[in-house]
């Protein structure tokens, strides 16, 4: 059987709007290690890694690894009859056909059990190679919404550059061009996730559907930072760590020229 | 012109 009790039952709420508007449903993968996900939008040019360690959860118990498939649009609507303070507990037996949700408000005067019906999902798992990527930006996650907001106003790609001195985000669109860098600053005042970092072996660029990268700063309120990862003619990397417990990360497909 | 490109010309099936 599978039992996770999370105390932070707010967190559920911001990991599953980080991935509504890119899935409609997902095989969620209990494991002894946690529980995680992997799924690629329907269009298959974006997936969506999820990791919840179990060390991150005040309870957890799996026995055996057990694929929970559901809708998610079910679970969001679920999920959002939690209160935000609520404690969460995920429960369901080794071949579920149901899964239940317990939510327990956080003086105790208030417990609620939802039952919610798992699906069979034939999903095509990806292998992601575990890979040294070129370049690594690290910048305020908010900072990154604006700016791809700001970029999906004037165009439809977004092309992004690396190189030492800075990020350059680029797009072109019928209104006209533009083009917004953003310089490393890691010797000022900021604390630390206020902070620009780079890394990089060499420059990278590549061109990238700003549709996409605009949904995945739904995933904002999971982390003040967001890492860039980039690796010539490879998938981008966007991920957001979740303190203590682990991540959301999402691949791009680049655009490719013909 | 670019093309999107999806994922499978990335990244092997598991």
């Amino acid at each position: 059987m599978f039992e996770a009790r999370l105390l932070q039952g707010g967190l559920l709420k911001k990991v599953l709007d980080s991935i509504k508007d890119i899935i409609t449903e997902g095989n969620f993968d209990c494991s002894p290690n946690g529980l995680s996900l992997q799924a690629m939008d329907s269009s298959h040019v974006s997936l969506i890694d999820i990791l919840l360690e179990s060390e991150g959860f005040e309870h957890y118990r799996c026995d055996r690894n057990i694929p929970m498939g559901l809708n998610i649009t079910n679970l969001v609507k679920m999920i959002k009859c939690a209160g935000s303070e609520d404690i969460v507990t995920i429960k369901c037996e080794d071949k579920p056909d149901n899964v239940t949700f317990l939510f327990e408000s956080k003086d105790n005067d208030k417990i609620s059990d939802f039952e919610m019906k798992t699906m069979t999902i034939d999903d095509e798992h990806l292998l992601v190679p575990d890979q040294t990527y070129t370049a690594v930006v690290k910048m305020p996650s908010a900072e990154f919404q604006r700016l791809c907001r700001d970029m999906a106003a004037i165009g439809d790609t977004v092309n992004i550059s690396v190189t030492k001195e800075g990020v350059r985000f680029s797009t072109t669109g019928d209104m006209g061009t533009a083009n917004i860098t953003v310089r490393p600053n890691p010797s000022g005042d900021q604390k630390e996730e206020e902070r620009t970092e780079v890394q990089i072996t060499e420059p990278v660029s590549a061109g990238f559907a700003l549709r996409y990268l605009n949904s995945f700063t739904k995933a904002t309120p999971l982390s003040p930072t967001v890492t860039l990862g980039m690796v010539p003619n490879l998938p981008i990397v966007v991920e957001y760590k979740i303190a203590d417990m682990g991540h959301v990360r999402y691949y791009l497909a680049p655009k490719i020229e013909d | 012109k670019s093309q999107q490109g999806r994922l499978e010309s990335f990244f092997g099936a598991v």
